[in-house]
């Protein structure tokens, strides 16, 4: 473990909160993907199948279950919540997401470390996550303006993997056996897709006006 | 030695 990854497990945590609160404190999950939280909760339950085979610390466990219990609880609120369901911008989220599990799911099959199932659905997951945020970013920009605690959900949930890359760098020049190319290819791709977002972001929080994502 | 393919990471 080092700092980096640790800076990025907590903001991948914040991000989560971040949209707990949003959801819990004002019942509303307008400016929310629904198809983005549900590419989540696959990322984890797929990425998260060693969950009961491979113990590598209480942390890592404890983390685990966060992430796939609150991905889960967040797709079942904005599914079935009677009253956070009606604040679902339906008509906005339709992002074809088949494309993006399929696509995952054959690269996974031709590009893994090991042709076993669990490290395919790990490859899957990694290339899932890469492109889960596209469901969001595209209906952030269709709803136009953006409410603060997506906009920070957002923020949050690109600003982890950057930490990540940081991560893979720094065990790069420390563990001479450290090779996770499809974790650092994957990370920069997903990283580089939040790239206009951050700039809006930076230029809303510098001139202090409300997040205006271009059409 | 131990496997150390095993993803360490979340």
């Amino acid at each position: 473990m080092n700092i980096f990854r640790l800076a990025g497990d907590m903001t991948h945590l914040i991000s989560v909160l971040v949209l707990l609160l949003k959801i819990y404190a004002t019942k509303s999950c307008s400016g929310i993907s629904l198809k983005t939280q549900e590419l989540y909760a696959i990322v984890f339950v797929t990425r998260y199948l060693d969950l009961f085979t491979d113990f590598i610390s209480l942390y890592n466990t404890v983390m685990k279950l966060v992430f796939i219990g609150s991905s889960l609880a967040i797709v079942w609120c904005m599914r079935y919540h009677r009253v956070v369901r009606r604040s679902y911008d339906r008509e906005l989220d339709t992002f074809r997401y088949w494309i993006l599990l399929g696509v995952s799911f054959i690269l996974a099959l031709v590009l893994h470390e090991k042709f076993t199932l669990q490290e395919v659905f790990w490859a899957f997951s990694i290339y899932l996550e890469a492109v889960a945020i596209l469901p969001q970013l595209v209906l952030l920009q269709r709803s136009g303006n953006v409410d603060n605690l997506a906009g920070q959900y957002v923020f949050f949930l690109g600003a982890y993997r950057a930490f990540y890359i940081l991560n893979w760098i720094y065990r790069y020049l420390t563990e001479q056996r450290f090779t996770r190319w499809i974790s650092c290819v994957s990370g920069l791709v997903q990283t580089a897709l939040y790239a206009d977002f951050f700039y809006y972001y930076f230029i809303s929080w510098k001139n202090n006006a409300k997040l205006q994502l271009p059409a | 030695i131990e496997e150390c393919n095993v993803h360490d990471e979340l």
